[in-house]
């Protein structure tokens, strides 16, 4: 492993690290300077026999330090650390890295701690995102050859539904195709990832009424109307149904139903609404929140009376009524 | 950019904190955020369909899991595509326990696919229940049921 990639002290964490932590960049393409950054947390088990997993959050455009940070890293932030303090990081027993050997990876460039110095990388897709995720594998196994004969898997949620695969296709055909050095890929992990608009689109109807959002009545009548499809509405009875359903949901927290929905207090962070006029916050999916996906299939744009509001612009009754 | 519903305030504090840039090696001109809105990002790969069938096929092992409370991606939807791929069920859909509780239910395929879901949690997974998260990785990458 790189010497200067070691990672000898984290602020906020005043033990002995339980395992080598490493981090830094890799560059994938040297004439772009493109660049991605790497979080890499030994296992605290046995780190020459374990599994190397790789760990990509979704968005697209969310960083992995999500799950570094929020989900399995080695310390628990949430309990030590107060707005405008760093306090004392206590090590998360349900670490990942207990019994694995885990990147975090930002990726595409631009994403976290990712960058390029051409601003040209920062429009992208799946597919460059997964060839260049395969060529930082490539890279970072020659400067950690130990860890090349150790199982890898690699996992990831949301979005990540589509990294993982496409990401997962591209190393099988390295594999196939002898590309050195040789990955020795075992298979992967998805958790609720992105994976078909059909199937995904058609899955919130029967979960809101699964989960008791929605009454039995109107899950007959937006079934009976729509006929068990509700991605691309059939007729207006059918959308105007499904508008029915986001009225019963809309208010709700859409990453747990039963949660409460955090409002930062922050001004600067109010959404901001893109050039189409819908919010562009999507932390997890492609284009927006899910209702307002599922909104923007039915009706070609979304939610038209709400984006100005979220803008900080509220319209007056006539314009509504305009409208 | 905030993410609606989600508080992001630790890591965009601890991460862009001078001194946890230094110790991680991270460049320092620009500031971290949990998404970002600086690409354009287009979703040219289609179905991921395919390529599950693929994998799968080929004899890589894969676990599908889902918190049963998340409304962005329901459980419904990766239930149902898993289900689509017409594999043999070799493992009947069933509880999976974690420290002694019912975590959530699991159905196997053949080729190696699993599906599984982690009862009352949200989107991400290891945040609402890392412990049954945790369990669930160690044993899918130890090849336990």
């Amino acid at each position: 492993a790189p010497q200067s990639a070691l990672v000898t002290q984290i602020p906020g964490f005043s033990g002995t690290l339980p395992s080598k932590h490493y981090a830094g960049y890799v560059t994938v393409d040297q004439s772009h300077g493109r660049n991605l950054f790497y979080y890499f947390v030994e296992s605290e088990g046995k780190p020459a026999e374990d599994p190397v997993v790789l760990w990509l959050n979704g968005g697209p455009g969310c960083s992995s330090l999500d799950g570094f940070v929020y989900e399995h890293g080695p310390f628990n932030f949430e309990k030590a650390m107060t707005k405008g303090s760093l306090l004392q990081l206590q090590l998360n027993p349900y670490s990942w890295s207990k019994v694995s050997n885990i990147i975090y990876l930002d990726s595409p460039a631009g994403v976290g701690f990712s960058y390029s110095k051409n601003e040209t990388d920062y429009e992208t897709g799946d597919l460059k995102t997964a060839s260049d995720s395969h060529t930082f594998l490539l890279k970072w196994f020659e400067l950690y050859p130990e860890f090349l004969s150790n199982p890898f898997f690699i996992a990831g949620e949301s979005y990540a539904g589509v990294y993982v695969p496409t990401l997962s296709s591209e190393v099988v055909k390295g594999i196939d195709a002898g590309v050195t050095p040789v990955l020795n890929f075992k298979g992967y992990l998805v958790g609720n990832g992105v994976t078909d608009d059909k199937f995904d689109g058609n899955a919130l109807v029967p979960f809101a009424h699964g989960m008791g959002l929605i009454s039995d009545d109107l899950y007959e009548e937006v079934n009976k109307a729509c006929g068990g499809s509700y991605i691309y509405p059939v007729n207006d009875t059918c959308g105007s149904k499904l508008e029915e359903v986001d009225k019963n949901i809309e208010d709700l927290n859409i990453y747990d139903i039963l949660e409460p929905c955090y409002h930062s207090t922050d001004s600067s962070k109010n959404r901001k609404v893109t050039k189409s006029g819908l919010p562009s916050s999507f932390r997890l999916l492609g284009e927006t929140e899910r209702p307002l996906a599922v909104r923007k299939r039915m009706f070609g744009r979304a939610w038209p009376l709400r984006a100005p509001v979220r803008d900080g612009i509220v319209p007056t009754w006539p314009e509504l009524m305009d409208n | 950019e905030s993410v609606p519903c989600i508080n992001d305030e630790v890591a965009t504090e601890w991460l862009n904190n001078e001194s946890v840039r230094k110790a991680i090696h991270a460049e320092t001109d620009f500031s971290w955020e949990l998404c970002t809105s600086r690409i354009e990002f287009y979703h040219d790969s289609g179905s991921m369909i395919k390529y599950h069938m693929n994998l799968t096929a080929k004899g890589y092992r894969a676990l599908i899991y889902s918190g049963d409370h998340d409304m962005c991606v329901p459980f419904t939807g990766s239930e149902a595509w898993t289900r689509s791929l017409g594999y043999k069920i070799v493992d009947e859909w069933r509880p999976w326990t974690s420290n002694g509780q019912v975590a959530g239910y699991t159905q196997g395929y053949e080729n190696n696919l699993t599906f599984l879901t982690v009862k009352g949690s949200g989107h991400t997974v290891p945040e609402y229940k890392p412990r049954e998260a945790f369990d669930l990785f160690s044993r899918f990458l130890a090849g336990k049921p």
